[in-house]
């Protein structure tokens, strides 16, 4: 899973 | 960036920009429910607080702070501006049975136990329940302008084309964001009753959409 950190996503 | 992300980016800008002019020229707020209006402020208040902390593209910017705009500018309208529209009695939806179960799990299940982490995954939960009390308030008064439709079927394809998305970026990326897709996935649920109603009264007859 990707987590914590960056959220590029709107 | 993918074909899907992109267009489910412009259909959900659509949706707002779609709302925003339907109060703004027939100068009514009537059908619509400010509270769910209030709680997608509330959603992209606290899930671009990043905007500070982290830059990401020019795109994402852009696109977050015309969301902010646009949401602040619709609960305006709603509660100030053209308040004496606004049907209160029929938008009885109480958002604190959304609001605490919401924030408790959010607290419970995230990524990292840190303030702007917890709001980014209070915001992604919240987004997915945010637009109940307008359908509830739909289901109550049984029924719905053609445009308010319109503005939930923009809403409801921007989640449909997200999980398209996400399938994109897993196999591609092997990306995948399970706080989000877990909470897109239920959001999009919520829209299907909709989404059969959108197509069988309002696309096949005109006018208001009439619940049986």
């Amino acid at each position: 899973a990707e987590g914590a950190g960056l959220h590029d996503e709107l | 960036m993918n074909i899907f992300r992109l267009l489910g980016d412009m259909c959900h800008l659509v949706a707002i920009i779609i709302l925003f002019l339907k109060i703004w020229r027939s100068k009514s707020c009537a059908g619509i429910s400010g509270k769910s209006q209030v709680l997608f402020a509330l959603v992209f208040t606290t899930r671009y607080l990043d905007l500070f902390t982290s830059f990401i593209s020019v795109y994402n910017t852009v696109m977050k702070v015309v969301f902010l705009v646009l949401a602040y500018a619709t609960v305006y309208l709603i509660y100030l501006r053209f308040r004496s529209t606004y049907n209160s009695e029929s938008d009885s939806f109480r958002v604190e049975f959304l609001l605490v179960p919401v924030a408790g799990l959010s607290f419970l299940e995230n990524y990292a136990f840190a303030p702007l982490e917890i709001l980014w995954t209070f915001s992604i939960y919240l987004e997915s329940v945010a637009i109940l009390p307008q359908l509830f308030m739909i289901t109550k008064t049984g029924e719905a302008e053609s445009i308010t439709t319109h503005y939930l079927f923009f809403l409801g394809l921007y989640r449909a084309l997200y999980l398209a998305n996400w399938v994109w970026r897993y196999h591609t990326e092997g990306f995948f964001d399970q706080i989000a897709v877990v909470s897109g996935v239920v959001q999009t649920i919520f829209y299907c009753d909709f989404f059969y109603l959108y197509f069988t009264k309002v696309l096949r007859g005109s006018g208001k959409m009439t619940l049986p």
